[in-house]
């Protein structure tokens, strides 16, 4: 473990807090995606399967965090399609989500370290997970704006997978360990932020609101 | 020598 990873992992359980506290507190879901949430909870089921398997005891922090992942995200979800259900911005939530999990799978298939269930169900969410915010920040560009909390909600889920390539910079210097499929899928999904992420500097962190188009 | 491969993260 090294403190990129350590902020990384706090970064992402901040996001998933911050986006419960939104729903929970304001008692809607306007301006969130569910479609990313649900890609989400599908990312966190087939990446940590292990979990249901074999039953491991719960004695180290990373089995919690896992179990946490799979119940936050499949909670959030919960709140979003039943509970708050009429605040859920369908019409605008209209990215294709299978044009996102179709070539996933695909390339999963293809691209893979080994070829068995385990690990392709490893790398359909790896794969997946790069792509999975694209239905909010669709949603997002179709609104026209986002929420101030919704921004920072946004800037926390950016800046884990930003802190985990550090991590892997980190670990291939001191560690010589590398995990291609998990750089390279990191390095996209990083990247697929970076026009949100210019947007929260110059805007939000000046008290201001992003509307689009900027 | 790498490691490739060892999905030992979240």
């Amino acid at each position: 473990m090294n403190i990129f990873r350590l902020f990384g992992d706090l970064s992402h359980l901040a996001a998933i807090a911050i986006l419960l506290l939104k729903i929970w507190k304001t008692r809607s879901c306007a301006g969130v995606s569910g479609k990313t949430q649900l890609l989400f909870a599908v990312c966190f089921i087939t990446r940590y399967i292990d979990l249901f398997l074999h039953f491991v005891s719960l004695y180290n922090t990373e089995k919690v965090m896992k179990l946490i992942y799979i119940s936050a995200s499949v909670f959030t979800c919960y709140l979003i399609f039943f509970k708050f259900k009429a605040t859920y911005d369908g019409n605008h939530d209209s990215m294709r989500a299978e044009f996102l999990i179709v070539p996933a799978a695909g390339l999963a298939c293809l691209i893979n370290t080994k070829f068995d269930a385990i690990e392709i169900l490893w790398t359909f969410s790896i794969y997946l997970e790069a792509v999975a915010i694209l239905p909010q920040l669709f949603l997002i560009s179709k609104t026209g704006e986002a929420e101030t909390i919704t921004s920072h909600y946004l800037f926390a889920q950016g800046s884990y997978r930003a802190l985990y390539i550090l991590n892997w910079i980190y670990r291939y210097h001191y560690e010589s360990h590398v995990d291609t499929i998990a750089i390279v899928a990191g390095v996209v999904q990083t990247i697929l932020y970076c026009d949100f992420f210019y947007l929260y500097i110059t805007k939000v962190v000046k008290g201001q609101k992003i509307v689009l188009p900027a | 020598k790498l490691i490739e491969g060892q999905h030992d993260e979240l």
